[in-house]
């Protein structure tokens, strides 16, 4: 464990928190894609399969307990005591292409061909663009309330920090490779590039996020 | 083999 990977992994823990945040202070789940929460919980389950097979260290399995029980907490405040503030009209984009996405290179990448090998590499692919209707919504909406920009931030920040991470872990253990992770991780964290650029820029101004329309 | 099967990361 280095310092780029545990700060990966608090920007991650962070960001579910500012999101937990954002749902209670406004008592209200507007600005927030439901279609990327469901697909981040689709990412968690089929990723942290893992647990009832492997033991890597207590810090692993707590955290994989995390996220999934963060996830699915989220997307049952969504579901129940904060639909009404759902804004179902603008989460529009079609995630049928992104699971499709997912699945097609599951099958033609996996280290090896058994069920948990290819349903990881399911969920890395799928981590990959899973951001993508939350994105595309604030791009229809054109701007989002603070909390709702730090958490896509601190969500944005976790994989670019986990390339630094592999980065040096590649320097460092000679052992290291991971090809599926890193190209994954890499498109995915490229997929923030616009969003990191308009933050940084209404941070410098001390205004909100607004995109242009 | 390699280390690739070893899923330490998160």
């Amino acid at each position: 464990m280095n310092l780029f990977r545990l700060c990966g992994d608090l920007s991650h823990v962070i960001s579910i928190v500012l999101l937990l945040l954002k749902i209670r202070a406004t008592r209200s789940c507007v600005g927030i894609s439901l279609k990327t929460q469901a697909l981040y919980l689709l990412v968690f389950v089929t990723r942290y399969l893992d647990l009832f097979v492997t033991f890597i260290s207590l810090y692993n399995s707590l955290m994989k307990v995390l996220f999934i029980a963060t996830s699915s907490y989220v997307l049952y405040l969504m579901l129940t005591k904060y639909r009404q503030t759902y804004d179902k009209d603008h989460d529009t984009f079609r995630i049928q292409f992104l699971v499709g996405f997912a699945i097609v290179l599951a099958l033609l990448t996996p280290h090896r061909y058994t069920m948990l090998e290819v349903l990881w590499t399911f969920s890395l692919w799928l981590e990959s663009v899973a951001i993508l209707p939350q994105l595309f919504m604030l791009q229809t909406t054109g701007e989002c309330e603070n909390l709702t920009s730090h958490y896509i931030f601190a969500l944005g920040l976790y994989r670019a920090l986990y390339a630094v991470n592999w980065v040096y872990r590649y320097l460092f253990e000679p052992d290291y490779w991971q090809p599926v992770t890193w190209v994954a991780g890499i498109l995915q964290t490229a997929l923030y590039g616009d969003f990191f650029y308009y933050y940084v820029m209404s941070k410098r101004r001390g205004k909100k996020l607004k995109l242009p329309t | 083999s390699s280390k690739e099967s070893e899923k330490d990361e998160l």
